[in-house]
C-alpha cells in the first residue's frame, strides 16, 4: 500500500532516479543488501554537547533472500536450507533473514557536564556487511 | 529531495540521498530519544543547551587529541602504536595501550576547593567531581596531567625538582593527613605535559565519594635547598594559567557488560 501511494504521490519527482518507478532500482532494492542509514548529530542539533563525530553512517539491512542465493548475500548453509524449505511449504516457512554479517564500532566525545568531558566506545553500532541467515 | 528535516536519509543505492519518509515533529523527537538511549544519553547534560563546546579547555582537547590521532574504528583497522601520532599531549606508549583497552575515558576538570580553616602551606589543592562515573565501569588506570611552562619566576627555582601527589585524608580543625600517591622528577628547562599516576585516588573516591576531599601537590627542588615552594614557582600552570594548559584528570575504563544487557532488558 505505502508503494502505490508512493507513486501516486511523486508525480513531481524525476522518474529517472525514482526508486518507485525505476524497474531496475526495484529489483536492486529487493535484494538484500546493505543501505545507508546517516544519523547526524549536527542536524539534531546535539553539536553543543556531542563535540566528535557530526553523525555517523549507522547503515542497514534490507532486501530478500530468494533462491538461488548468490555469493553477494554472504548466505550461510543454514539459509540455504531455509530457502528450498520455504520453496517446498511457502505458507509455512519464512525465508531466511537479511541481517548484519559483520559490524564495526564508533566513538563519540561528549560533554558529560560543563566542565568533564567523556570518550565512549559504542559496540557494534555500524553495520559493515549484511547476509543471510 | 535532499532537504534535510528528520537527521534521517536513506541512499537509494545510486549513491544518491532522497528523502525516504518526512517524519512528523513528534516522531522525530521520539526517533531522537530513541537514538539517545541506544546511546545510554537519555538527557541533555545540564548548562549545555545553546551553549558552544568549550574544547579550547585543556581537558576536551586532549580526548579530541586521542579521538583524532590514536583511535582505530576497529580492531582491523587500528594502526599499530607506534605508528599513531602523538599529537600535542605527549602520549606515551602506556597511555596509548590504555587507550586501546578502555571502552570508556573521561577527563575531569581540576577544580580549586577551597575548604576553610585547612592550612595549603605552599602546595596546591585540586579537586575533581568524579561523581559521574558509572559504578559499573571497572578502572584501568588514572592520570594526573600538568602543563609545565619554561617560565620561571625566580631564578632560585630554576633546575631539577620533584613534584609529589597526596590525597587528602581529613581537614577537621585545619589539620590535614595526606597519602603518598605518586611522584615525578622533573626540571625547570623542558616544557610540556607532565604525567602521575593517580589510579588509587581515583579508585578510593568512586567507591567512597564522601571521602573525596583531592588531591594535594607538593614541589620541592631536588636539592632540598630551599623548602617547599609554589607549583607555579617552577612553572606548572594553575587555574589562571591558559584554558588549554589548565591541570586536568584522566580516567580509562573497561565496561563489565553487565550494562549492556542491563540497558537491552529495560527496552
Amino acid at each position: 500500500d505505502a508503494r502505490r501511494k508512493k507513486k501516486s504521490e511523486s508525480t513531481n519527482w524525476d522518474h529517472r532516479n525514482n526508486p518507485y518507478t525505476d524497474s531496475a532500482m526495484q529489483y536492486h532494492s529487493r535484494t538484500c543488501k546493505i543501505q545507508t542509514l546517516y544519523v547526524s548529530f549536527r542536524d539534531l542539533q546535539w553539536q553543543d554537547w556531542i563535540i566528535a563525530p557530526d553523525g555517523y553512517d549507522a547503515y542497514y539491512c534490507s532486501g530478500e533472500c530468494n533462491f538461488p542465493l548468490n555469493a553477494h548475500m554472504n548466505a550461510t548453509n543454514h539459509a540455504i536450507v531455509q530457502t528450498l524449505v520455504h520453496l517446498v511449504s511457502p505458507g509455512k516457512v519464512p525465508k531466511p533473514c537479511c541481517a548484519p554479517t559483520k559490524l564495526s564500532a564508533i566513538s563519540v566525545l561528549y560533554f558529560l557536564d560543563e566542565s568533564n568531558v567523556i570518550l565512549k566506545k559504542y559496540k557494534n553500532m555500524v553495520v559493515k556487511s549484511c547476509g543471510c541467515h | 529531495s535532499t532537504e534535510r528535516m528528520s537527521g534521517l536519509y536513506v541512499d537509494n543505492g545510486f549513491d544518491q540521498t532522497v528523502v525516504h519518509r518526512v517524519v512528523n515533529q513528534r516522531e522525530k523527537r521520539e526517533v531522537e530519544h530513541e537514538i539517545l538511549n541506544l546511546l545510554g544519553l537519555p538527557d541533555r547534560p545540564r548548562n549545555t543547551h545553546g551553549r558552544p563546546p568549550q574544547v579550547k579547555r585543556s581537558a576536551p582537547k586532549f580526548l579530541l587529541d586521542i579521538y583524532q590521532n590514536a583511535l582505530g574504528e576497529d580492531e582491523e583497522e587500528k594502526s599499530p602504536a607506534h605508528h599513531r601520532k602523538a599529537g600535542e599531549f605527549d602520549l606515551s606508549g602506556q597511555d596509548l595501550k590504555a587507550i586501546d583497552q578502555s571502552d570508556v575515558i573521561m577527563t575531569f576538570a581540576a577544580h580549586n576547593h577551597h575548604v576553610p580553616g585547612v592550612r595549603h602551606e605552599r602546595g596546591k589543592r585540586l579537586w575533581f567531581d568524579v561523581s559521574e562515573v558509572p559504578p559499573e565501569e571497572h578502572i584501568i588506570g588514572a592520570e594526573l596531567r600538568l602543563y609545565h611552562n619554561t617560565d620561571v619566576r625566580n631564578w632560585r627555582n630554576r633546575g631539577s625538582y620533584t613534584i609529589t601527589a597526596y590525597r587528602v585524608l581529613k581537614t577537621e580543625n585545619g589539620t590535614r593527613e595526606l597519602q603518598y600517591i605518586d611522584a615525578i622528577n622533573a626540571t625547570t628547562g623542558k616544557e610540556g605535559w607532565l604525567t602521575l599516576n593517580v589510579s588509587e585516588a581515583l579508585e578510593h573516591w568512586v567507591n567512597n565519594p564522601d571521602g573525596n576531599r583531592g588531591l594535594y601537590l607538593s614541589v620541592h627542588p631536588a636539592d632540598r635547598s630551599v623548602h617547599e615552594v609554589r607549583p607555579e614557582d617552577v612553572g606548572i600552570v594553575g587555574f589562571r594559567g591558559d584554558a588549554d594548559k589548565q591541570p586536568f584528570m584522566v580516567g580509562y575504563f573497561k565496561s563489565s557488560g553487565k550494562r549492556e544487557s542491563k540497558v537491552r532488558q529495560k527496552r
